[in-house]
């Protein structure tokens, strides 16, 4: 499956819940473009949908049950993950909040950070550590997935010891490229690059 | 132009522009994805630089600087942009110091946030206001572009109150649905949904 339908599937999963919590048994594309707000097409999502497989019935539209366990199934939601983040600073609180508050699967299983301020401070019961036994205490901790918050020249060192501690997959937001054998599956996140669709865009409207 | 290529002309951008620095006038498509960590195949780099109308010569590759400003022109990075963020929590410190640092073309225009010990401090010479006067301090400091990173409730206020200051983009990480008119463009940032490609991938390898 193409990378960009994955964030799509996944924004359907969530919006999908939030319509069984309030009492929906079934929804058309429509309604479900709706509830995005309009971001995604009713076309993106049936074309989505049914590359999963589900055809909606005419006048009916979808059974939700069934639509979010298929696409539990597809995002790997039907299952735990723990998260090793690495650089607590701005950026790795706000994501260790938004991740665990959003997706009741990712759980932060270890912090790691540099600062003496920070090491031995405990967030949400996860005590923040050094750097210095990295690898053990995400391999104890069983960690799947890393993510990446430090400074730039710190990010390379960081990716190599996450995957020694068993670490299959890194999200990267410091600003440089890592190099990491296979099998482990990199991410690498550029929020300017989110800025930039933003200003093509803006420049295309007036060209 | 199809969203998903924008961020990769980006990535492209922002390495030919280190190439040029260190000295190089021309580079192939291969050296192009070896800076990128082969993040991104030379084959999906050349297929997006021929959409763009640029054509590699065999043995030679292609010229840097005329590569760049092309970039630069499609990217919207020929002209500087002003940024409003409303929000400065974890999140928006860490967005603002990284949008800056990143590309100079962003500048931080206005910072706006309500908890008093935030309120009255100054980043990079920017004083944090109160939101009360938000519409002119954005409309007075030309800002373009909105970045929304405040608690979900907080949300649809701000975009609205973005909008009518004359924002005309908006990046909004708050997990909350936006209703606005055009012709703002709005573009939901899910980090979740990042991790969801992760999980994805994983669960697939297994299969
Ligand atoms: N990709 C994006 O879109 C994006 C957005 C925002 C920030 N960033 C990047 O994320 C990183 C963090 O940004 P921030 O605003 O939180 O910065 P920050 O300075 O607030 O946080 C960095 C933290 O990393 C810690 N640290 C430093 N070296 C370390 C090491 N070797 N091991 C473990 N921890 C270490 C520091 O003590 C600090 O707490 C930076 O590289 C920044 O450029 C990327
Ligand atoms: N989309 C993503 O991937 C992603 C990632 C991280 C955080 N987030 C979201 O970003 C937002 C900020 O996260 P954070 O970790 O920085 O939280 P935070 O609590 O550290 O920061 C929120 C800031 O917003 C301020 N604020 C509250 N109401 C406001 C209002 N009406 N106007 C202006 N400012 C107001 C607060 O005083 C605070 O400083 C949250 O909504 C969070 O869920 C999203």
């Amino acid at each position: 499956m193409i990378d960009p339908a994955i964030p799509r599937l996944y924004a359907y999963h969530r919006a999908l819940r939030e319509a069984k919590v309030s009492g929906k048994s079934t929804i058309t594309s429509h309604g479900l473009a709706a509830m995005l707000g309009h971001s995604i097409s009713s076309t993106q999502i049936r074309k989505d949908l049914s590359a999963l497989g589900t055809l909606g019935r005419r006048g009916f539209g979808y059974a939700i049950d069934p639509l979010v366990e298929q696409l539990a199934f597809v995002l790997g939601l039907e299952q735990d993950w723990r998260v090793a983040i690495v650089g607590f600073g701005y950026l790795g609180h706000a994501l260790a909040t938004f991740i665990t508050s959003r997706e009741s699967r990712f759980k932060i299983a270890s912090i790691f950070d540099v600062a003496p301020e920070l090491i031995g401070t405990a967030w949400q019961g996860i005590v923040v550590a050094d750097t210095s036994n990295m690898e053990t205490i995400v391999q104890d901790a069983g960690c799947n997935i890393g993510v990446i918050a430090v400074p730039a020249p710190a990010a390379q060192a960081t990716a190599s010891r996450l995957a020694s501690g068993g670490v299959r997959a890194i999200l990267n937001f410091a600003p440089a490229t890592l190099h990491l054998r296979a099998p482990v599956i990199v991410r690498n996140i550029d929020l300017a690059g989110e800025m930039s669709i933003l200003t093509h865009w803006l420049t295309a409207a007036d060209a």
